[in-house]
């Protein structure tokens, strides 16, 4: 069973991409095959990867609002045998607005998706920083979510918003959807909040943490501006093996709940 | 004639709240009567300035969908005499949707604080990571944006989208909508890209981009953990000296295009 995982945080700027094209990379690197879905209109996660966004005639929003199928959207990535991305780019800011009326808008990505999921091994969701009808659909397509935290005092805020959200997805759109996990980033140990925040979330949600924490690390921040994930940037980086642990842990389907 | 700024970026974690806590607490020691309006439904501006949020009865929601009056949700902050507050909470999250079918939903704020707009020099206004309802709310209430820019390789991706934004509300809900300028936040001298990051900035955007440039530092990210700007948890430190020196140029108001 295909394991689809949203990358979700409506507090900006905490790991979501950072942790979306790492870990899909570490899991291809690991021979899985795997699928890396766009859902931001930022378009991050495309250019974290190297793909030329103005050289794509269809992108993520195309399928969504039914213009093409996820065949003729699907690129790969080079140097990453077991990697496939659904690209964006910004256009994909219209699809809220324009499905407002739409019957079924919260499930045009597992519609969109569904002929192909179980072709891979995973299937990993960026999301934007809001809680948009982009984010719902991320969660409706997904059977579970790995929440990035990164160790600050505001990021901690926004956690039980989140977590209340997630319960009325579960309610009202997916029943089977599960915490993956909650993944510690931007760890500094020079601070005392980073310890502070840590032991707060251990303390809150206890093994749903990870025992994977990604320290901050000035490699992982540069590795976008070369179109690669760090894994192909500088393998040797504590970012790099952080992104390959976490990938172990995620395959070893640690308890979810 | 009041200064109303927006603190407007969609990408996440750039420094858009600790920019308007900071700035507006600034200009208030500066002897400036400022107005912060936090519109942003994770209330970090409210919990950075020390205010309880459980122990508010109305907040900035109620005033924008009617139910409320601009003077009954604003609160003052303690120690920091010339500076108000109106304050968010989680149920701000609920504005976009019930607003959609209103004719008037992009000058709700605009509307509130009309009544209260001349009282203040500055009126400051903190955005969520999005350009959504609230985001274009601020906008059309605003006379001049701030963006701050995070010296980092996603930051710079999104600015152009964001200056088409801008471009289409001057177009449609406010054509005297100006750009006060440029902030780079987080910058860290150890690394190239923050380097390369500001150079690109000011070969694009030349003197838009403010003198000041906010360093990269620990005091300014602990300081909202104990509910009070840098300049009241660590008046010597840099990020302090940084947002007074923002101040005085926005004060001096520079040249704006
Ligand atoms: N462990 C880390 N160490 C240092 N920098 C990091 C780390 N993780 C991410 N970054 C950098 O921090 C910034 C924010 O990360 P990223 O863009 O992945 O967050 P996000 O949650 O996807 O943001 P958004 O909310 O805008 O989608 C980026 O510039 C990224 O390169
Ligand atoms: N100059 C700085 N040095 C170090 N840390 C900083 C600096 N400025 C902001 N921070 C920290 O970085 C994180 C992101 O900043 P902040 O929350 O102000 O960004 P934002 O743009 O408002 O985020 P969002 O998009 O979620 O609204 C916060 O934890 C904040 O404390
Ligand atoms: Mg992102
Ligand atoms: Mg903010």
């Amino acid at each position: 069973m295909t394991k689809i995982i949203c990358i979700v945080n409506q507090k900006g700027g905490v790991g979501k991409t950072t942790t979306s094209v790492n870990l899909s990379a570490a899991l291809a690197i690991y021979e899985k095959k795997t699928l890396l879905v766009d859902c931001d209109p930022q378009a991050n996660a495309t250019t974290g990867l190297g793909i030329e966004k103005n050289n794509l005639d269809l992108t993520l929003y195309h399928g969504l609002i039914g213009q093409a199928g996820v065949d003729e959207i699907m690129v790969g990535v080079s140097k990453i045998e077991n990697l496939n991305v659904l690209p964006s780019r910004v256009e994909l800011i219209g699809f809220d607005i324009e499905m407002i009326k739409h019957p079924d808008r919260e499930t045009a990505l597992k519609r969109l998706i569904k002929p192909v999921a179980s072709y891979f091994d995973y299937i990993i969701i960026d999301c934007p920083p809001s809680l948009s009808l982009l984010t719902v659909n991320a969660m409706t397509a997904a059977n579970s979510i790995l929440i990035p935290l990164q160790c600050e005092f505001y990021a901690l805020e926004g956690l039980s918003q989140l977590l209340k959200t997630v319960d009325r997805i579960r309610h009202a759109l997916n029943n089977s959807l599960e915490i993956k996990g909650i993944l510690l980033t931007m760890f500094d140990k020079r601070t005392n909040l980073s310890y502070q925040v840590a032991e707060d979330a251990k303390g809150h949600f206890n093994d749903l943490v990870f025992q994977t924490i990604v320290p901050r690390s000035i490699r992982l921040s540069e590795s976008p501006s070369f179109g690669k994930p760090i894994l192909l940037y500088d393998a040797a980086s504590v970012g790099s093996k952080s992104y390959f642990a976490l990938a172990r842990e995620v395959m070893k389907d640690r308890k979810s709940s």
